[in-house]
């Protein structure tokens, strides 16, 4: 017999996270928000 | 970003890693794939090639900026970042792509609200002098899949964006696909003329209509028109929206006899793939017995004529609408399509068979169609949290699932598209395993614009997870919908059971909804897929045998002088003047190093070695000091004891 209903399943946590968001929350702190600079370009920057 | 170095050749290698979740692994396959159909860039699995991307699961979502010819450059698709979309944008940025809003023009299109960005952020709203970064002489996008969102690094409630022109102000920071723009600047920048993938398009606004050619062995012939009696009234590309053009091409049956057909002939194209789909929209007012067939002519050196081959007749009957059609093919030479239009028996008087938005790729079909008709009303008029259910479809490996739309949104977000699917199951279903293994179901709400390259069509992938349990429960989410869903009966009494949703409330907002040709003819298009994707469970292999350094422009091929070279630790062995020799890994703070990468190093052992370093030197002064002093004294000494002077305090 069918169980109690199981609730949907949101992929997106139940929030609408834009790039920037996603690595904000995930505390990365990167150039732009989701840039890796090498050295060449750290100094440079 | 100005530079050559920084570019890739035009076939990148990629290794995905373990780490990499199995959805986002399917839906990087789907960017590729976008980037073969729109641009020159391909991608191909690493076989040892010099430079090469590694795609893992970090933290967040990032890139670096162009080819940093560093061995392995790492790019993460970490948790939520399995978006085609923001896949296609990290990988923009690895193809030496900055952000829309780090041009030097920036502040001429959009205005930073300086006081509005969290503190510390500021850094993010740089731009780049044009001497670092070119725009390649594409006009500034607000469209473009690199800007920011207009809420981006902002510390309270207002925008940190503001465009100067207001009409532009929701439109950045899209998500979907990539602009023109963006597809423009990276063909400029890797110098592409064609698609990979791409065939053919054809909207017929074009009096060549796109160098298609009419049978010759046929008794009536298609034509270019822009309504035709019977129907349509419009075409289809522009819905007759704009006087003087919105042509189609019409065989009207009307008029023709019985057992007359009219042939359509592609031009000629070659295929690379092996299989293409074709589409395209087709309307019939003909009579009920009326046909469209489609074949293909092969032509090779037995058949410089080509040869005719059957394909499938188009199973459309008679409608007051521009149906979407696909048509797998299977072609591996030069050949064309053709469409065969077939008066069969008596019909109306007038009417015929039509064509119009024609598109030719190598690439997969979508399996099922979902026409929502009247598309902005069911928006508008819907409440929130309400569903709206796509019939349900069955994949060719026998499962069957179920689409469901939340016109107005769900879970607090009213104004939204939601979209959810679903495992369906009928009372005698039997043959699959359960919980579903790895199936990855894609909702695609189609962009219906004439040319395929052109569309930024919204999508959103999620994949049956065997393994996956249920929120506070023992039970598998993916297991049987006899068992962990819920029985449906349909208006026409058919029932079902229907499984639990995986999916978003934020599939798309209706304000994009309602951009592009997302809604055409009043009717929204959403293409369904069910893939399996278990392939991708297993490790992608590392390569066996060594290569050559990539080139600029071609992958290259297996060199024999590595054949007796070995590397160590992951080292890759390369040709470098004629010789062989080993590219050693690296990671953020360590390094192999050696003929074949046997040493160890790291920033540790160099700041020991710093250390050490100083600490001698500063020794070996010490050293020199103090003989230096001793050897002073000792002569002194000398120099008083001869000269015979007795020193003594003269003042105490």
């Amino acid at each position: 017999l069918p169980t109690a209903k199981i609730l949907d399943f949101d992929v997106d946590g139940g929030l609408d996270l834009d790039i920037f968001d996603i690595n904000e929350e995930a505390g990365l702190n990167l150039i732009e928000g989701d840039i890796v600079l090498d050295e060449t370009q750290t100094r440079n920057s | 970003i100005i530079g050559d170095e920084y570019r890739w050749p035009t076939t990148v290698p990629y290794y995905m890693e373990d780490d990499l979740e199995i959805n986002a692994k399917g839906v990087i396959l789907k960017a590729f794939e976008q980037y073969r159909l729109k641009t020159c860039i391909d991608f191909k699995p690493w076989s040892g090639e010099e430079n090469y991307i590694s795609i893992f699961k970090g933290s967040g979502c990032f890139s670096s900026v162009g080819n940093r010819r560093v061995g392995k450059q790492r790019l993460s698709i970490g948790t939520n970042c399995d978006r085609i979309a923001t896949i296609e944008h990290e990988f923009l940025h690895a193809l030496g792509f900055w952000h829309e809003q780090s041009r030097s023009d920036r502040d001429d299109y959009v205005q930073i609200m300086w006081d509005r960005i969290s503190e510390g952020k500021e850094h993010n709203f740089n731009t780049y002098d044009d001497t670092v970064s070119s725009s390649l002489g594409v006009p500034y996008d607000y469209n473009s899949m690199m800007h920011y969102s207009k809420n981006a690094f902002r510390n309270g409630s207002e925008p940190t964006i503001v465009t100067k022109i207001p009409a532009f102000s929701e439109v950045i920071g899209q998500r979907m696909e990539f602009s023109d723009s963006d597809l423009l600047k990276l063909n400029r920048l890797y110098k592409c003329t064609q698609g990979s993938t791409f065939l053919d398009s054809c909207d017929f606004e074009r009096e060549n209509i796109c160098g298609m050619i009419q049978g010759h062995e046929d008794q009536a012939d298609w034509v270019r028109v822009s309504n035709a009696p019977g129907g349509p009234e419009t075409d289809y590309s522009n819905m007759g929206k704009c006087t003087g053009s919105g042509y189609f091409m019409h065989f009207g049956t009307g008029t023709a006899s019985a057992g007359d057909t009219a042939v359509l002939e592609s031009r000629l194209v070659y295929p690379k793939r092996g299989y293409q789909c074709l589409q395209f929209f087709y309307y019939n007012s003909a009579g009920p017995g009326d046909t469209l067939k489609i074949h293909v002519r092969e032509y090779d050196e037995d058949n410089p004529s080509g040869k005719l081959r059957f394909i499938q007749t188009i199973d459309g009957s008679p409608q007051d609408l521009w149906q979407l059609h696909h048509v797998s093919l299977d072609v591996r030479k030069k050949f064309r399509v053709v469409f065969e239009g077939t008066k069969v028996g008596p019909g109306p008087a007038a009417g015929g068979l039509s064509l119009d938005d024609i598109n030719l790729s190598e690439t997969t079909c979508p399996e099922f169609v979902w026409r929502v008709k009247n598309f902005s009303h069911v928006m508008d008029s819907t409440p929130t949290n309400t569903p709206v259910f796509s019939p349900p479809f069955t994949s060719k490996e026998g499962y069957t699932f179920q689409m469901t739309l939340y016109p107005n949104g769900r879970d607090g977000y009213p104004g939204e598209l939601s979209a959810y699917a679903h495992l369906v199951a009928r009372e005698g279903d039997a043959g699959q395993t359960w919980p579903c293994p790895w199936k990855q179901i894609t909702m695609m709400l189609m962009d219906q614009h004439p040319h395929i390259q052109k569309r930024m069509s919204n999508q959103r992938s999620v994949t049956t997870d065997p393994n996956m349990k249920a929120a506070d429960s023992d039970l598998f989410f993916w297991d049987d919908p006899r068992k962990v869903g819920a029985e449906v009966t349909e208006p026409d009494g058919a029932r079902y059971f229907r499984g639990p949703g995986a999916g978003t409330p934020v599939y798309l907002t209706h304000l994009r909804a309602k951009s592009r040709d997302f809604i055409k003819g009043g009717d929204a298009i959403f293409l369904l897929t069910m893939e399996d994707v278990s392939h991708l469970t297993v490790s992608q292999p590392v390569p066996s045998t060594t290569l050559k350094p990539t080139s600029q422009s071609a992958t290259t091929n297996a060199s024999d002088s590595c054949l007796d070279k070995q590397c160590q630790n992951g080292g890759v062995c390369v040709v470098d003047q004629g010789k062989p020799s080993c590219r050693c890994e690296v990671g953020d703070d360590w390094w192999y190093y050696g003929d074949s990468c046997q040493h160890r190093g790291s920033t540790q052992d160099k700041t020991t070695l710093a250390l050490a370093s100083s600490l001698s030197v500063l020794g070996a002064m010490l050293l020199i000091t103090v003989v230096s002093v001793l050897c002073v004294k000792k002569k002194y000494k000398k120099r008083v004891a001869n000269t015979g002077i007795a020193l003594e305090n003269a003042y105490a």
